[in-house]
């Protein structure tokens, strides 16, 4: 509605003047990417990932790989703690609000592993859930071994991730050489690089959960 | 659908290109640059509501069994989009995470009298 006296345009009614015109298809613009996006308001980036880190991530996903209808591709980047910097243990922590209430079908975590790779790496990845204890409890996601450096994709167990009630999700890295006597000797940094470029990061793809997905599978 | 024309007063699809950086909105949607919202404007005579030849698709459709099945004030057919297609937006959404995803209905593709 345009004020007192005149009609939707759309319906015949005049046309407004070309700024009003503008600034109106501007707002209906904003209006509707964040209602198509299901968001109240645009998101505050305070964090923005570093650009060579993005543009590496992109590059590394499937090429061509579409989102199903109303779907969505999450790429998440790490922060890393380590509870421990001696033995090659460290706690990746991911922020995932947007994938609530979605059904996670693809989970895959990308680790770069350093040029100088003396031996046979193996890989365990962990969900991490605090609980009762000081230990809290693990579901083992994957595992993997490798003697080749560089960029790694690890498919996580998307079982062993749905239920996750927590908007933080986090995944306990463990890794150690098979071959040669140098465990003690390699710092958990020497062997994956997790720092600036080369985070680790997260590939999900999920999908909106069916209402009466339940339902038919109870029948 | 015709394209709207200076002189066209009929219903017809306007054709606008939203740059996100007009929005001031580049900082968190990463791709597309922009995207054209088109949207439909125009007078929708009576010789022309519900006309199949300009609006033949399900929501004339359910225009027209409205019509038929309530009252309907004269002279209130309007120009709407009978096409629409999605749109791909990569952004970061607020933990800095990028998302991928298809926003159904942004672009209309097509207008017509309802």
């Amino acid at each position: 509605a345009q004020g007192a006296g005149s009609a939707c345009p759309s319906c015949g009614g005049p046309t407004p003047a070309p700024q009003a015109e503008r600034a109106l298809v501007l707002e209906l613009a904003k209006q509707q990417i964040l209602e198509g996006l299901h968001l109240t308001s645009r998101p505050r980036i305070t964090h923005p990932p570093p650009q060579a880190a993005l543009a590496r991530a992109l590059r590394r996903l499937q090429p061509g790989s579409v989102a199903p209808a109303n779907g969505e591709e999450v790429i998440s980047f790490a922060t890393i703690t380590g509870p421990s910097t001696s033995a090659c243990s460290s706690v990746l922590t991911f922020h995932l609000s947007t994938a609530q209430s979605h059904h996670l079908y693809h989970a895959r975590l990308w680790l770069h592993v350093f040029p100088t790779l003396p031996g046979t790496l193996y890989l365990r990845i962990f969900r991490w859930s605090p609980g009762s204890g000081h230990q809290g409890s693990r579901t083992l996601l994957a595992e993997h071994q490798t003697t080749a450096p560089g960029w790694h994709a690890l498919t996580l167990s998307s079982s062993g991730l749905r239920g996750e009630e927590s908007p933080v999700l986090k995944l306990q890295l463990n890794c150690r050489l098979l071959e040669g006597n140098t465990t003690s000797a390699q710092q958990p940094r020497q062997l994956l690089d997790t720092a600036g470029d080369q985070r680790p990061f997260l590939e999900l793809k999920i999908r909106p959960s069916e209402p009466g997905a339940g339902r038919a599978r109870r029948r | 659908t015709p394209t709207c024309e200076p002189e066209t007063p009929l219903c017809c699809r306007r054709d606008h290109y939203v740059d996100f950086q007009e929005l001031g909105w580049r900082d968190w949607i990463l791709q597309p640059e922009g995207y054209q919202l088109n949207y439909c404007s125009g007078q929708c005579p009576p010789h022309l509501a519900g006309s199949p030849g300009i609006a033949a698709s399900f929501h004339s459709a359910v225009f027209s069994l409205l019509k038929a099945n309530n009252p309907w004030p004269l002279g209130t057919s309007c120009c709407v989009p009978t096409a629409r297609r999605p749109l791909s937006l990569l952004y970061l959404d607020r933990d800095g995470n990028v998302v991928k995803t298809d926003v159904p209905d942004m672009v209309v593709e097509a207008c017509g009298c309802s």
